[in-house]
């Protein structure tokens, strides 16, 4: 308990070298207690469950942990490696809100049922939200689905299409309200990552944690507008996909230098 | 010549003066100064690996955080930084090392980390956190 340049019976105690005090090999409690506040002070009081061990290795295989660990070593490459494409097709403006982010999290697509709600031809995706952290301020956020050309039922769906995604507003008498969040053309005969801006919807949904009835997307061909066709039809794929092409939300964060730390 | 010889007798002068303090002062003495227990950059690795926490944080395994730590006695090497006031306190310290400790030897300048670590089953967060590395060390 004796901090730098403290004084002890007439000599100071300096940078851990207290000569008053013998040392001694802590305990397997307090060496948790330990571990427990290094966690703590990095924002994570819960130490995962054992019974999760090894699970993190097929995890790391899906989609928002790969594009993640390539923002992660692509930061960590120099200036030179740093320029070279990654395989998520990142935007100029994505590179500007990650070099600005302090916090960047992604969020798996849920198929959350709600029993009343017709889908039609579109897709319904949901995401948990909760873990937003408060006090932070949302640079960004991003839809990111995966169009693959080999999916596609038949040669003609692999044209321009129109994705437009939906913020589900009410749910009444098995009725859907929408309000239209972004759209993004899918080129003819183009395969990879689309992403559409859907901060908007996201910002609403962490004020209002009970509104969150998740995304409405439909597809179009891009010159018939009223031609609403299913997205895996044109080789979207779902959350039952191909694990590193299933759909996420990435969410961009500038801290706020307010810091929120469970009670130790 | 005559500026050459005022010059050379201030020079002498000098190092005399200067030997003279290294003999007095034991915490100018070099032998003292580059002992093991002066204030420097220690080698620190934080193992997330080691601490059975590779299964929830997906990277780095680890990191170099360093710790400083010794005494501040001075003259402190070239790269050690030290405030006007840690300079203070040690001469203070030596006029009265009973009652004045010596100032701490502490960072003075840390640089950041990044984690990547899953949140819950499904959502993974990759964070920047500030002030955890030690880059380098001086006396406060």
């Amino acid at each position: 308990g004796s901090g730098c340049s403290e004084r002890t019976s007439g000599l100071y105690v300096d940078n851990g070298y207290d000569q008053t005090v013998v040392h001694r090999v802590i305990t397997q409690r307090e060496k948790r207690e330990v571990e427990h506040e290094i966690l703590n002070l990095l924002g994570l009081p819960d130490r995962p469950p054992k019974h999760k061990a090894n699970s993190a290795g097929p995890q790391v295989k899906r989609s928002a942990p790969k594009f993640l660990l390539d923002i992660y070593r692509n930061g960590l490459a120099d200036e030179e490696s740093r320029e070279h494409q990654t395989e998520f097709g990142l935007s100029g403006q994505d590179l500007r809100a990650i070099d600005q982010s302090d916090v960047i999290m992604t969020f798996a697509a849920h198929n959350h049922h709600v029993p009343s709600v017709r889908h039609e031809r579109g897709k319904r995706l949901w995401f948990d939200v909760s873990e937003v952290p408060e006090n932070e301020h949302m640079i960004n956020a991003e839809l990111r689905l995966y169009r693959s050309l080999d999916q596609a039922k038949s040669a003609k769906n692999r044209g321009a299409f129109t994705l437009t995604a939906y913020r589900v507003l009410r749910l009444e008498d098995g009725e859907r309200e929408l309000q239209y969040i972004d759209a993004v053309n899918a080129t003819a005969g183009r395969e990879g990552w689309l992403s559409l801006n859907v901060s908007e919807a996201l910002q609403y949904w962490v004020a209002n944690p009970a509104g969150n009835r998740g995304l409405y997307l439909s597809v179009h061909p891009a010159d018939r507008q009223v031609h609403e066709m299913k997205p895996e039809d044109i080789g979207v794929v779902g959350f039952r996909g191909v694990a590193e092409r299933q759909p996420f939300m990435v969410a961009f964060f500038k801290s706020s230098g307010i810091r929120s730390r469970a009670a130790a | 010549a005559k500026s050459r010889q005022k010059r050379d007798a201030k020079r002498k002068k000098k190092a005399e003066i200067s030997s003279l303090d290294y003999r007095s002062n034991p915490y100018t003495d070099p032998q003292i100064q580059y002992n093991s227990r002066t204030c420097k950059i220690q080698t620190l690795y934080v193992s997330f690996r080691d601490l059975q926490w590779q299964d929830w944080i997906i990277a780095p395994d680890g990191y170099d955080a360093y710790y400083c730590s010794g005494e501040c006695n001075f003259p402190l090497n070239a790269h050690m930084n030290a405030t006007n006031h840690a300079i203070v306190q040690t001469l203070v310290h030596l006029v009265n090392p009973g009652k004045v400790p010596k100032p701490c030897c502490a960072p003075t300048k840390l640089s950041p980390i990044s984690v990547l670590y899953f949140l819950d089953e499904s959502n993974v967060i990759l964070k920047k956190y500030k002030n955890m590395v030690v880059k380098s060390c001086g006396c406060h």
